[in-house]
């Protein structure tokens, strides 16, 4: 369950980023 | 402008983004600024409501796409490069909408479209969060609106002549 928690929160991480840039906010 | 890639369903934790996203639909060609801004709208209270869930996920990148295209097709609209520029738009849209309905109630003429157009203002008013605080006056508004499309569509629907 630990790499599943990762994988999630990596992917979470990707739309934030994602997220940031349409925004410019990186 | 291209069509956009469809969205899977919608997960049943964003059940309250789906009016949203119908208004973003609807505006697809009316105003490409509006349409933007709602989905950036459900973008932003969809990842605060479930972002950790397959589902929803799936739902937020599929949504997220949609934004990223948007943004290329639209790149030279300064509404969509500067937000204060969009929050602008969005605001005034949304006013126009609220005036419209409202100026219908007040000639005592109510009907599907008024109650649309005072409904989609309340949602074009939760879009501008996006953006900031609203103002006090942006509140009232919106409060207002969704009360009068709430209490005008019950009316219709009983049969009585709204007050």
């Amino acid at each position: 369950t630990g790499s599943v928690a990762t994988v999630a929160s990596a992917e979470q991480d990707e739309l934030s980023q994602r997220l940031a840039r349409l925004r410019d906010q990186v | 402008m291209a069509a956009l890639a469809p969205l899977p369903p919608l997960p049943p934790q964003f059940k309250s983004l789906q009016h949203h996203l119908r208004t973003a639909q609807e505006h697809d060609k009316r105003d490409p600024v509006v349409a933007y801004y709602c989905r950036l709208y459900a973008m932003q209270t969809g990842m605060k409501i479930d972002s950790k869930t397959p589902e929803c996920r799936k739902f937020l990148s599929k949504l997220m796409d949609q934004l990223e295209a948007l943004k290329k097709q639209l790149g030279d609209n300064e509404a969509i490069t500067q937000e204060i520029v969009g929050c602008a738009h969005v605001e005034n849209y949304a006013l126009k909408m609220f005036l419209y309905a409202d100026n219908e109630d007040r000639a005592g003429r109510f009907h599907k479209n008024m109650i649309k157009s005072f409904y989609t203002a309340s949602l074009l008013i939760d879009v501008l969060t996006v953006f900031g605080e609203l103002t006090d006056e942006n509140m009232k508004h919106r409060k207002y609106a969704r009360w009068k499309a709430t209490y005008i569509h019950n009316c219709l629907k009983n049969g009585e002549t709204p007050q």
